[in-house]
C-alpha cells in the first residue's frame, strides 16, 4: 500500500511526540529515512505489532488509538 | 515498567479541583477515589484528601487551552490525560473526551485516573500492552485490577504494602480534609456466585448489590463496577447486615451488627452511625414497602414494621414473617421492593418474587445469577450486558418531607 505524504507526516509527528523519535539539535529539518525506519520499529515492537519498520495499516491504527499524553519510553535513545 | 522518580514520602494529599462534566459529580469523585485505592491497596501509600489549599497531588479537568497548564489537550480520541512525575503533583483530563463509568462507551474515568495516578507517583509506561500503565488505552474492563508490571512497578518505588503503616513521615495536618481510609478490601465477590448480604433499590432508581466490602449496580443492560463500599459511602463499613433506601424521607439506612447508619445520597447524617436498641442486632434483611410507606426489617423468622416520621411502638414485635409475607424464607440474605411494585426476597442463590398480595409466585424461587446479575447460566462469568433478564429500568418517585425519628 502506498502511504500518502500526509499520513506520513502524521506518522513522524506521532513519534516525536512520544519520544521515539529525537529532532537533532544540530543538522537538517528532515528525518532521514533510516531514523524514521528505526523509530517505527521501535513503536512496532513496543505495541506487540509485526516489526517491519514500515508504516503498515496496523502501525497507522494503532497510532489513532487513545492514549495517555505522556512521552514512552521505548526508545534507546530515550533510555539512554 | 519504568520508573521516572518517587515522592519522598508515603502519605500523600491530594485535591480534586474540579473533574470531567460528562459524568455526575458523585460518579466522578467515587471513580478518582477508587482510582487511588489500587495504588494504596498494594502498596504502603495513603492519600488523605483536602478540600482546599495546596495538596502533593491535584486533579483537575481542562479543555484544549489551560492558563495553568502549557500541554495542550486535541479535542475528543488521542490524547485523554496528562500527568506529572513526581514530586510535581498534576494530573489533567482532557474535559472533551466522553468520560463514562460502568459502559464500554466513552472512557473510563476510574482507569484512565488510575494510570494519570501511576505517573503522579512515578512510574512510566509499561510495554505490557496490558497493563494499567501501558500508554494506549486498552478500552473497559469491567473488573479491572492491576497488571503483576503495574505492581511490581509501584512496590520497586515504594515496597510492599505491610499490615502496619508506619508514622515515620510529617504530615501536613491543618487543613480541612477528608480521610480516605485504607483499609484492606478483601477478596473482590463473583457477582455471579449469586449470594448477596443486601439489596436495595437506591435513590433515582438505582438498584444496588452489596457483597463483602463492594457493590455494584445492577441494570437491564448490565452490571456496574464494583466499587469499595466506603468509595461510595464513606464512612459505611463493608459485609453489612441489611440496605434500605426510603423515596419517602430520602433516607438511606444501614445495619450491620447493633449499628445502623443514615445516608441521604452519599452523605451520612449528622450523629451515626447509632446504636440498634429498640429492634434487634444483626438483623437479616430490610425492605421499604410503597403500600403504606413502612420500613420493613426481617431477622429470623420475624419482621418489625418502622415508621421512620412517628415514634413506633415496637412491644408488639417482631412479629411472624410468615403471617404478613407468604412463601418466603427465614432468615433472608436481602430484600427489596423494587421498580415492578413486587417485593423481592434473597436467600443463597435464590430469590422469590411476592405478588400484590405479598404472597411468593409460582414458579419461584429462581436463580439470582442468572436473572439479576446477567450471568449465562448459574455460576459463570457476568456477560456484558446482552442477555435477556428480568430487570427493567424505570424511575421511582419519592414523597413526603423528612422528619427525624430515630430507631435507636
Amino acid at each position: 500500500r502506498v502511504v500518502g505524504p500526509g499520513e506520513k507526516e502524521a506518522a513522524v509527528d506521532y513519534l516525536l511526540q512520544y519520544g521515539y523519535l529525537q529532532r537533532p539539535l544540530e543538522g537538517p529539518d528532515n528525518f532521514r529515512p533510516e531514523d524514521v525506519t528505526e523509530a517505527l520499529r521501535a513503536f512496532q515492537e513496543a505495541s506487540e505489532l509485526p516489526v517491519s519498520g514500515r508504516l503498515d495499516d496496523a502501525t497507522s491504527a494503532r497510532m489513532r488509538q487513545p492514549r495517555c499524553g505522556l512521552e514512552d519510553p521505548f526508545n534507546e535513545k530515550t533510555l539512554k | 515498567y519504568l520508573l521516572l522518580g518517587r515522592w519522598r514520602k508515603k502519605h500523600l494529599t491530594f485535591r480534586i479541583v474540579n473533574l470531567p462534566s460528562t459524568l455526575p459529580s458523585y460518579t466522578a469523585r467515587a471513580a478518582v477515589l477508587q482510582a487511588f485505592q489500587y495504588w494504596s491497596s498494594v502498596a504502603p501509600l495513603t492519600f488523605r484528601e483536602v478540600k482546599a489549599g495546596w495538596a502533593d497531588i491535584r486533579l483537575s479537568s481542562h479543555g484544549r487551552h489551560s492558563p495553568h497548564c502549557s500541554s495542550s489537550f486535541d479535542g475528543p480520541g488521542r490524547v485523554l490525560a496528562h500527568a506529572d512525575i513526581p514530586e510535581l503533583g498534576s494530573v489533567h483530563f482532557d474535559e472533551e473526551e466522553l468520560w463514562t463509568e460502568g459502559t464500554y462507551r466513552g472512557v473510563n474515568l476510574r482507569i484512565i485516573a488510575a494510570h494519570e495516578l501511576g505517573h503522579a507517583l512515578g512510574l512510566g509506561h509499561s510495554r505490557y500492552t496490558q497493563a494499567l500503565m501501558a500508554p494506549v488505552y486498552a478500552g473497559y474492563r469491567p473488573y479491572f485490577k492491576l497488571h503483576p508490571d503495574d505492581v511490581a512497578g509501584i512496590q520497586a518505588l515504594y515496597g510492599k504494602k505491610s499490615p502496619e503503616i508506619g508514622e515515620e513521615e510529617e504530615e501536613d495536618t491543618t487543613l480541612p480534609t477528608t480521610t480516605l481510609v485504607p483499609t484492606e478490601p478483601g477478596p473482590m465477590p463473583d457477582p455471579c456466585s449469586g449470594d448477596l448480604d443486601a439489596v436495595m433499590l437506591g435513590p433515582r432508581g438505582k438498584t444496588y448489590a452489596f457483597k463483602g466490602n463492594y457493590v455494584w449496580t445492577v441494570t437491564a443492560s448490565g452490571l456496574g463496577p464494583l466499587f469499595q463500599v466506603s468509595a461510595l459511602w464513606e464512612g459505611l463499613p463493608g459485609n453489612l447486615d441489611a440496605a434500605v433506601y426510603s423515596p419517602r424521607t430520602q433516607w438511606i439506612h444501614f445495619f450491620k451488627g447493633d449499628k445502623v447508619w443514615r445516608y441521604t445520597n452519599f452523605k451520612m447524617s449528622p450523629g451515626f452511625p447509632k446504636k440498634l436498641n429498640r429492634v434487634g442486632p444483626n438483623l437479616d434483611a430490610a425492605l421499604y414497602w410503597p403500600i403504606n410507606k413502612k420500613v420493613f426489617l426481617f431477622k429470623g423468622s420475624g419482621y418489625w414494621q418502622w415508621d421512620e416520621l412517628a415514634t413506633t411502638d415496637f412491644s408488639h414485635y417482631p412479629k411472624p414473617t410468615k403471617g404478613l409475607f407468604t412463601g418466603v424464607p427465614d432468615q433472608p440474605s436481602a430484600a427489596m421492593s423494587w421498580l415492578d411494585g413486587r417485593v423481592y426476597f434473597f436467600k443463597g442463590k435464590q430469590y422469590w418474587r411476592l405478588n400484590q398480595q405479598l404472597q411468593a409466585e409460582k414458579g419461584f424461587p429462581r436463580d439470582t445469577a442468572h436473572n439479576w446479575m446477567h450471568c449465562r447460566s448459574p455460576n459463570t462469568t457476568a456477560s456484558d450486558g446482552d442477555t435477556d433478564s428480568s430487570v427493567t429500568g424505570t424511575t421511582l418517585n419519592s414523597d413526603g418531607s423528612p422528619r427525624d425519628t430515630i430507631l435507636d
